[in-house]
């Protein structure tokens, strides 16, 4: 009863889109969100 | 979450995420990649009913296909930067390597708009924090495995490679034990301080030796699903500074690829011992065109919890420290990967 998943690496979207050269059109595009202000923001049960 | 009655949201971050495996959902079983990740809470993957454009470019779950799939009629969101991921509940089989769960609630997404998705090359998520953080009502997929008797202890470990494709594994996650073959030395515990992440408490952070971030004692989530190593804005402006990195007009930190060797140490002090990542470490090398770029692996991320504001140690970190989750005794190892 223990299993091993075998996790791949690959480039992650923001790679891909700098490889692209859409990186920068893609951050303008989707402001104002977190990718613009980098973060996520979360309030966890409880938080006033 | 108004419809749940809670205040609580967690918005997703697939921008940076690196790390996926492979699961199958139904029965006949159909497979999925799936981003496992310590920082949510639910398993959803794309609908064959999702019309957005990414889900045309991922594999999407044909429910009619599935002997053993339920209709729940319930609806459920997930935010993320640009939009709102929006679909449907379900139950059906859910295998993962050899360990198969039975009736596992699950989310199909119907709806993912913007452009996110369409380059992502996973198609789902599957989450592994508490359930307390799930928008899918039901246990979240571990819980199920625990609660069912699944897995031998309730504990599951990863370990992340910095490696190139070309050496194997690239990374690995364990359910239901620890690999011992994956690190050197003790595994150092840390008691789980708020159960929703992985939350525990950090006792400082220190760039060089000296204590310069969190000294009287902070927060922080160990997350397999965030890329880089998080903290409240203030502090990690100020250590993009302490290391030489210069904001780009789009919000990330370049660093000077020749200068690494000069650049200080940066130690988390975790339960009373030292974590200390180099440049090595710490830099995120891509290519671009011809040359190499250097990114300072610290992002700005402003997290309340009522703890405290949140650091979070995701990929940067994990890459260096095999990372234990202990359900059983709610606390987390880590040791040298």
């Amino acid at each position: 009863a223990m299993d091993r998943v075998p996790l791949r690496r690959v480039p992650s979207i923001r790679s891909q889109l700098r490889a692209q050269g859409l990186l920068e059109d893609f951050m303008k595009d989707h402001s104002p969100d977190m990718f613009n202000r980098r973060y996520a923001q979360c309030y966890p049960p409880g938080t006033p | 979450s108004l419809r749940l009655g809670r205040s609580s949201e967690k918005i997703y971050n697939f921008m940076d995420a690196q790390y996926f495996g492979e699961i199958s959902v139904g029965n006949p079983p159909q497979n999925f990649s799936v981003i496992f990740d310590t920082g949510s809470a639910d398993l959803w993957v794309p609908s064959s009913y999702c019309v957005s454009h990414a889900c045309a470019l991922h594999r999407r779950f044909k429910a009619f296909e599935s002997h053993s799939f339920h209709h729940d009629g319930r609806t459920f969101g997930i935010h993320y930067g640009s939009g709102h991921l929006l679909g449907v509940m379900g139950r059906d089989t859910v295998k993962i390597g050899q360990l198969v769960t039975l009736n596992q609630e699950f989310g199909e997404s119907v709806y993912e708009p913007g452009s996110t998705f369409v380059t992502a090359k996973f198609d789902g998520v599957l989450g592994l924090a508490y359930q307390s953080l799930a928008e899918i009502l039901g246990n979240p997929v571990f819980d199920n495995m625990i609660a069912h008797k699944i897995v031998d202890e309730p504990v599951f470990s990863f370990y992340l490679s910095r490696r190139t494709k070309t050496s194997t594994p690239e990374g690995e996650l364990l359910l239901g034990g620890i690999d011992e073959a994956l690190y050197t030395g003790p595994i150092n515990w840390l008691p789980v301080s708020a159960k929703g992440y992985w939350q525990i408490k950090m006792e400082s952070v220190a760039v060089q030796g000296v204590s310069s971030f969190c000294p009287r004692g902070c927060q922080a989530i160990v997350d397999t699903g965030t890329s880089l190593i998080g903290g409240p804005t203030n502090e990690i402006l100020i250590l993009q500074q302490l290391i030489g990195a210069t904001p780009t007009n789009i919000g990330e930190f370049l660093i000077d690829c020749g200068r690494l060797s000069s650049l200080p140490h940066v130690t988390f002090i975790l339960g009373g011992k030292e974590y200390t990542l180099t440049s090595e470490h710490y830099v995120r090398k891509e290519m671009f065109g011809n040359r190499d770029l250097c990114f300072s692996g610290f992002q700005a991320i402003d997290i309340v919890s009522p703890e405290g504001p949140l650091w979070i140690l995701g990929d940067v970190f994990l890459t260096e420290y095999y990372s234990i989750f202990d359900r059983g005794h709610d606390r987390v190892g880590l040791a040298r990967a």
